[in-house]
Order: structure tokens, then sequence, then C-alpha cells
């Protein structure tokens, strides 16, 4: 089974159309393996990336250079897995 | 296994079994309306069953309602099985509905992607495709939202199988999209294309593979406005509404362009919620709200399509 210890899942809300082709660069980077929940469309919805551990930091490193505001909305995607994994078991028990 | 509906937890999310097992469940209940027709095999050959609601008549006009198409979105499964029961339940007692169902079909896939929905479950949470074999490629799965005849292999989907909307080698390769066509092209009478994903709480209509207006645009849109304005009602879950190449991006091959394109008028996809910035990952306890708001929208577009047949 693939685990997903220490990936995050960043929101980011552009605010220019230059800061969106710079994210739309990013979907077609395949050395970050990152994937887009939500793609880089417009400045009125948000992009949603879930970044592998090992390119958590270059892919936050890269946003703060280019002025990009983002948030992480989910830490460390194992552990809601892992909850979401409880709950059934639960429900089943 | 949970043998009776009324024990069958609607607030949790439920692994393949279980929810076919339920399916019978639900026809056992609700003899005299629901049955389960297998419409074919997936390419790892679990059954694919649409559920059929209906009080008799011959190739009545239809309803089709998909969901999981994208394997990874659970709570639009789980909001199929919910939404399943309240038809079977509220039939009866819910004047609309029950005049509904007295002159037209509802279908129901909730599982359109079993394949990937099991591998959900068992090896990668995050899987979105099928799972078949791309020969030449280690890689595995199309996008079954790209794999539809309706601007195939044009822009918004990609030709390389490790992408997560690769196009297949050809439209209707994958054979969970070939089923459902050819189930709707031989029914002949379906007046409604429901297909529902997760998520950025979105109502869409065609085109996706091109951002021209449909010729029925406005009336698309003011069905969807009006729609998503009973969602709201409810929790305030707000929505945003247009053509997918309008309001997300352009996409090709999907399915709801293909059923407008066959002239299946009232085409629509939905994206339920993510209110809490879970994403994919939306909690358990957010089902049955989610289900319960959807059920606004896409009741008032059923009843929409009853009251102007064509």
């Amino acid at each position: 089974e693939r685990l997903f210890v220490g990936e995050q899942v960043l929101r980011v809300n552009v605010e220019s159309e230059e800061q969106m082709q710079l994210l739309q660069a990013l979907e077609t980077q395949e050395e970050w393996e990152l994937d887009f929940w939500l793609h880089p469309v417009s400045t009125e919805l948000p992009v949603d990336i879930r970044v592998p551990r090992s390119s958590v930091s270059a892919v936050t490193e890269f946003l703060s250079a280019h002025g990009i505001p983002y948030s992480v909305i989910i830490n460390n995607l194992q552990e809601l897995l892992d909850e979401e994994k409880a709950e059934m078991m639960e429900n089943q028990m | 296994k949970e043998r009776s509906t009324r024990s069958f937890n609607f607030g949790s999310y439920h692994p393949i079994e279980t929810i076919y097992s339920w399916m019978d469940t639900l026809v056992a209940q609700h003899p005299k309306l629901v049955t389960k027709q297998e419409i074919g095999r997936s390419y790892e050959n679990r059954p694919m069953y649409v559920l059929k609601f209906s009080t008799g008549g011959n190739n009545r006009p239809a309803i089709w309602m998909d969901t999981g198409i994208h394997s990874r979105e659970w709570v639009s499964q789980a909001t199929g099985v919910w939404t399943a029961n309240k038809i079977a339940t509220d039939y009866g007692t819910d004047a609309s509905l029950t005049s509904l169902l007295n002159t037209m079909d509802i279908y129901m896939l909730l599982l359109a992607n079993p394949d990937g929905y099991a591998y959900t479950h068992s090896n990668d949470r995050m899987w979105r495709k099928t799972r078949s074999k791309n020969s030449g490629s280690v890689c595995r799965g199309v996008d079954p939202n790209r794999n539809w005849n309706a601007g195939f292999g044009g822009p918004g989907a990609s030709r390389n199988p490790c992408s997560d909307s690769y196009h297949g080698p050809s439209a209707h390769s994958e054979i969970e999209v070939k089923n459902v066509v050819d189930l709707v092209r031989n029914h002949g009478n379906f007046k409604s294309f429901i297909s529902v994903h997760a998520y950025s709480q979105l109502l869409m209509y065609p085109y996706g593979y091109s951002c021209k207006s449909v010729p029925h645009q406005s009336e698309l849109d003011s069905v969807g406005r009006a729609a998503v304005q009973k969602l709201t009602s409810l929790y305030g879950t707000r929505y945003k509404v247009g053509s997918i190449c309008n309001i997300i991006y352009q996409a090709s091959g999907g399915s709801i362009d293909w059923s407008y394109d066959i002239g299946i008028k009232y085409s629509f996809a939905f994206e339920l919620r993510d209110t809490g910035r879970y994403g994919f990952i939306l909690p358990a306890n957010q089902i049955i709200p989610t289900a319960s708001e959807t059920w606004l929208a896409l009741k008032h577009v059923m009843e929409y399509v009853r009251d102007h047949p064509y």
C-alpha cells in the first residue's frame, strides 16, 4: 500500500496572470512529482497541490521566491488517511 | 456484512464489497421500484451495476446519474449511495419525486470506476484513473473522463500514459466507459445525464472540449443557477455555475460533452464541496451534509427535466 507520510497539500491563491503561468509551468514539471488536486485555471479559484515530502522544500522555496502566497491545508497527508481508515474500520465493526 | 439498509451507515465510507452488498438490500427493500442491472464488467472483471428506479412503462424517458468516475473522489460515491436510498425511501411520500417516477425512470451508476475505487482502498488512496494496462508503458490507467468520444484527444487531455489526465489510445477504449455508452445508446431515451465529481463546488454544463457556447447554453445556465440556489439554501455552501471550459479549463473527452452531443440536452457535472479544506479526503462526517445539499440541486434539475419534455 502506498503511504503518504510527510506529504503536504498546499493551497495557492494566485493573484496575477503571471503567477498563474508560473504554476501552469509547474504542472508540466515532472521532477517534483506534483499532484494538482485543483489546477491553475483562474485567479478566482484556488490551486491545490499535493507535494511529496522530498519536494516540499523545493516547492515552498519556489513559491516564496516568486512571491506566490500559499497555505498548508494538509500538513501530513498520511495522518488524515489513517484517520479515514480508522473511521471506516470502526464503522465496519 | 451490513445486511440491512437500516443498519448501513450512510455517514461513513465503504469498500466496494459493502456497497455492492448494500445494493442488494436496497433492491430487496423496494422490489417494486428498484432493480439492479449489470451493464458489463470492468477491466479487472468487476461487475458494473446500475440501479434502475422505475414504476413501470416501457423505455420511459430517463435520467442518468453516475458517481465515482474518478475513484479518489470518495464523497461522490458516498453521495450516490445516500441519494439512491433517498430516492427509494422518498418515493410515495414526496409528491414531486413520486410524480417524476410515475413518468420517468432514473438510472444510477454508483461506482463508475470500480477497479480504481478498489485500488484506492487497497493500494493508493490518491488513484484517479482506471486500472487498464497501457501497452508500451509501465504506467497504468486512463482518465475515464477524457476517454469519451467528444473532442477526443483534444486540448485538456494528455497523451502521456503516466499522466492523470491520459485520454487513452482511442475514444471509448476503456471498458468502463464503453459499458455506459452502449447502455445509453441502446436505451435511446435519456433526457438528462448527470455526472458527480469532487471537489471545488461547481455545477457545470457543456462544453469542456471547446469554449464556444452550446445551443442551449442560456437554458442550462439558468437551470444550473436555480439548482445551486436550492443547494446553497441548506448550509450556505457556495457553488459557481458555468460551462466546463469557461469555469475551469478546456478538457476534451468528457462524459457530459458526449451526452450533450448525442442529444441529451440536460447534461450537467457536479463538483461537490470541500468546505473544510480537506480536498479529496473529506471527513466522513461531511458525507450526509454534502449529500443532503446536493440532493436539493439534483431534485431541482430532475423536476425541470420532468416538466420540460423534448
